[in-house]
């Protein structure tokens, strides 16, 4: 389903070069429930937007469904995005002038269903993330993991086949945290493929298969669910 | 060194009204490390940022250092955030367009110290957050980690009597934030007083006592270090 062979990053700036991923070569097959986990700044997220079409390699191949991502002209990659990628970023990147419910509405914006259809939708994911009752809440009116929790929600309400989540457990307490994981098990159960950055040991038994990068390596690669 | 009585906070949107702190009534001893839990939502962020004079309470008072803190006027109570406090903020709050050592820096801004030593400072402050080989990285250039680490650095950079710190190991893997606890540790042992707020178990031993809350109140208050 995803397949990079050679991808390699390296972010040039006045003072230095960081090699932040050193020709890495992947296959993950549909339907996986994939954990990537290693030290702050091992690659982690720089795989994650590469692999979300947000962050184009120095070097490498990398295609989703049999699609050469980077061959893409930037309107068929924002397509793409849209089609099958739900992403929830590390930083959460809200859009700090609409609400909860609005936020989680964008992915359904070019949708062709009518807009009652789109509020539905949008409040059933916030109810998934426990929220409801945040509808109206400006981002910065949203405790942090509150904030989390809508830019999940956001990542969800298209049912995208692919979902990338960079560290989505970050601000959430444990039970929340479990809360969160068994809606992730609930979306890999029906089908959908996940990809999850975490460095929180305690969620490692969700996950079909492990790889733990380092140096922007990969130094370890599990399968198996029983850890 | 830090007492509040009857402590509220209400936020009011047009929407909805949320007591995030409910009449909340503590003494803190110099010298102590504080750990503030809770589930998402409970009011740990809230409590801290009225703790660091940026959210005035709806209800109560707060004295540090038998200073009270909304009985300041607006230039007061600057000086008084400059001079007592270091502040980690849970979404790490660096500004853009300066690098990680300029971010370092500016606590020291008002500083009547020379430039050069201002530096050898930030620089300093940097190598113990690990991050010495990114001092010319703006944010944008860091990962998510390591933003958070430029801003305990900050905060550390002046100091302070008092570290109010949100969430700091937030976005680290288990091995970094066990480094960032002993380096907390290490400050706390040389007598600053440190509360922090944090959803993450396994640093729970650090603390000299624990107060948990739940609904914006207390819902335990755990003192002693053997747990
Ligand atoms: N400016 C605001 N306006 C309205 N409600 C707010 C505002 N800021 C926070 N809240 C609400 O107050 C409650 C407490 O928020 P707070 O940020 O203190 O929680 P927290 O314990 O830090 O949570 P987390 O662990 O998710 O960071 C939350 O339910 C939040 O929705
Ligand atoms: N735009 C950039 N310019 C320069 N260096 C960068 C840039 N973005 C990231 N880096 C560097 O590349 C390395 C990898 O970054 P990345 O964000 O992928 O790490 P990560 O594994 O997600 O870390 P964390 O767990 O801290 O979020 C880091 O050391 C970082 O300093
Ligand atoms: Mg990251
Ligand atoms: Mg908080």
């Amino acid at each position: 389903f995803i397949e990079f062979s050679g991808l390699t990053k390296s972010y040039v700036t006045d003072a230095d070069r960081v090699d932040a991923l050193r020709s890495l070569s992947i296959d993950v097959k549909e339907g996986t429930f994939l954990g990537v986990m290693g030290p702050s700044g091992s690659g982690k997220s720089t795989l994650l937007s590469i692999l979300g079409g947000l962050c184009r390699p120095t070097a490498g191949r990398i295609s989703v469904d049999g699609i050469d991502l980077y061959a893409l002209g930037q309107e068929q990659l924002a397509d793409f995005r849209r089609e099958y990628l739900g992403f929830v970023f590390q930083a959460f990147n809200l859009v700090p002038y609409l609400t909860a419910l609005e936020n989680v509405m964008l992915p359904l914006a070019v949708k062709r269903i009518p807009r009652r259809e789109k509020r539905d939708r949008a409040l059933h994911a916030l109810e998934r993330v426990g929220l409801q009752n945040r509808e109206g809440h400006l981002p910065s009116q949203l405790s942090g993991g509150e904030q989390e929790r809508v830019a999940i929600a956001r990542a969800l309400v298209n049912t995208p086949p692919l979902i990338l989540a960079d560290e989505p457990t970050g601000s959430l307490d444990s039970q929340t945290s479990h809360d969160i994981m068994e809606l992730f098990n609930a979306l890999n159960a029906e089908g959908q493929t996940i990809i999850m950055v975490t460095h929180n040991d305690e969620i490692r038994s969700y996950f079909d298969r492990i790889i733990r990068l380092r140096d922007g390596a990969v130094h370890e690669d599990l399968v198996g669910r029983t850890r």
